[in-house]
């Protein structure tokens, strides 16, 4: 499994669809002066992929992943984030084995509805959720290190860091 | 459950051992639990010994080498199951040079095996990677993503 | 002492409205306070306006805002009451080169009313001091002061 | 009031003798690789003007100030930091109003005993605090930020900033 595409609508600073393309191996770097909305890429990739706690966005409330305005431009009134997974290794696990490509998409309305959707289907938070168990990309996930976060390991308490190793078995 | 987490547990021990003297340039890092039994609750204690150094509790370590420490950590629980991908948000701010071009040459080694996305204010960490996005505020409040060449941010 | 509290919470209120632009090249940085019927006990609640941004509360902020906005508010009081001297411990390793050179700038506006002491890894920031220190452990696991020229940190 | 020296004996990773001259003004920047010492000198600083908690000194007891040895030192039984005050622009409160240089002295030693001394007289901790008091340089002081606490204010709550304000009055 590796990452494809992902693709913003009215996410945090992103109000017009935005889409980056990730090369299929190899090291990518996401640059840009404070502020431009570099970590906001990352919570848009931990949002689609099943993220609950409004903390764990820096957000009060979910609603914080709306775009609120600018300048210039009017609140919007619904955020959408869409990954496209590439599938061609067959790491996915049933019944998403055998298909190529694989898109997940999340929605979320100001009136605090929800949409989930796995390769064009409605489906719960759960599914999404369920997709990427047993990838290392859960919620104590050692493969997302959010800004800031790197010192969690080291002021970990003992019993917190075995968290990780949970993870990892 | 508990084989299972003894089994993980030494590999990342293993790798940990590994890890942190290729960071560090030398020296050893060793993981201890805390109450080796009981597998089910145990605790994972580190202890550190920095090229030159005396072996001791992380607590003393500098802000550079705490990073180094957990960067080590990390990894060996990347190592012993590989994620598709790995993020990483400016985890290179405290470290020096020969700690960063040590952590991004690991990250060379190991990108034909996963993705590594690297959010970085860092020259060095831009130079090694194989594409570059840049996000800027043209407009402002409004994020937008243009294509950066390694030229554009070189000093 | 409330009336001394409200002349000191006024003159840093101005300093950080003033700072904030400096720093932040633009946009408008605000202290409020939480209760201000009571000087006794009332908090200072921070709202921050980056250039072409709307008024928000400091959560919303990214890494490098928020540790410049906590930059305005130490340097308001810093210029409220100025201490004989100020020592800063790798502040500048958030920030990108933009804020780098405006943080770096009013250091050297000020630098003639006090001594500044900055722990760096940056070359922007060696670049503009008067005095360089380099700090290295020759003899593994013991610290020497050595004179360091710029011409050796240069890139 | 202006720094003028700063000498180590034996605190943290400084075992030998020691010292750092500083310019009356201006900027002095403290370089060096990670683990070298340079935060280490900070709290040299501080431990000198009086600060009494091991944990502003990312210590578990005071005596994890005193060098712990090395690979090829052993570890030594004292710990000293000695400050010497520019006062020509008579800034400094009485009795030390008219004296040009002062020189702070703080000495510990692994038995748990403390020595301060205050131009060459054996003086209390507390003398040490009052010389400070006033300056901007108390506890909660504004002047002096540590690794990684710049964070403190924005991450503070409200009624917590307001000590920074106390110390500015
Ligand atoms: N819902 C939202 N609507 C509009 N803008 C938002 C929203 N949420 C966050 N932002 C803006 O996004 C900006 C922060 O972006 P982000 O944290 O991604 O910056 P960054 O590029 O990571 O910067 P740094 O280098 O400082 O870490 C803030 O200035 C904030 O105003
Ligand atoms: N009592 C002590 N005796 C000997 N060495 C000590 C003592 N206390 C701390 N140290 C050593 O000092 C080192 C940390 O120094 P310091 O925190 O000053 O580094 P630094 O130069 O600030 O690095 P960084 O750039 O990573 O922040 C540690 O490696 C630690 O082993
Ligand atoms: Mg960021
Ligand atoms: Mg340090």
């Amino acid at each position: 499994m590796r990452i494809r595409r992902l693709e913003l609508i009215g996410f945090k600073s992103f109000p017009f669809a935005t889409t980056i393309e990730f090369p299929y191996e190899g090291i990518t770097a996401i640059v840009g002066p404070n502020g431009c909305g570099k970590s906001n890429v990352l919570d848009a990739l931990m949002w689609v992929m099943g993220a609950t706690s409004p903390k764990l966005l820096r957000s009060r409330s979910m609603e914080d992943v709306i775009f609120a305005g600018s300048e210039n431009l009017e609140p919007l009134g619904r955020a959408e984030v869409r990954l496209t997974i590439d599938n061609t290794k067959k790491l996915a696990s049933e019944p998403y084995r055998e298909i190529p490509e694989i898109e997940i998409r999340r929605v979320f309305y100001r009136d605090g509805e929800s949409e989930f959707w796995l390769n064009g289907r409605r489906c719960r938070l759960r599914d999404i959720q369920e997709f990427f168990l047993g990838t290392g990309l859960g919620t104590n996930s050692y493969a997302i290190i959010e800004q800031g976060k790197v010192d969690a390991v080291t002021l970990a308490r003992p019993e917190g860091r075995r968290l990780f190793l949970d993870e990892s078995a | 459950t508990s084989t299972r987490f003894k089994e993980t547990y030494e590999k990342v021990q293993h790798h940990f051992a590994d890890l942190f003297t290729k960071l560090f340039g030398g020296g050893k890092g060793e993981l201890r639990l805390t109450d080796p039994t009981n597998y089910r609750e145990t605790g994972i204690d580190i202890f550190a010994q920095p090229p030159g150094k005396r072996l001791q509790a992380i607590r003393l370590l500098s802000g550079g080498e705490k990073a180094l420490v957990a960067l080590a950590f990390l990894f060996a629980m990347f190592l012993t199951r590989p994620s598709p991908f790995c993020v990483l948000d400016e985890v290179d701010a405290p470290l020096d040079e020969g700690n960063i071009d040590r952590f991004n040459q690991l990250l060379v080694e190991w990108s034909d095996m996963s993705q590594f996305i690297l959010i970085t204010h860092n020259k060095r960490t831009m130079a090694r990677a194989k594409s570059l996005f840049g996000v800027t505020m043209e407009q402002p409040g409004v994020s937008k993503i243009i294509s950066v060449s390694l030229e554009e941010v070189e000093p």
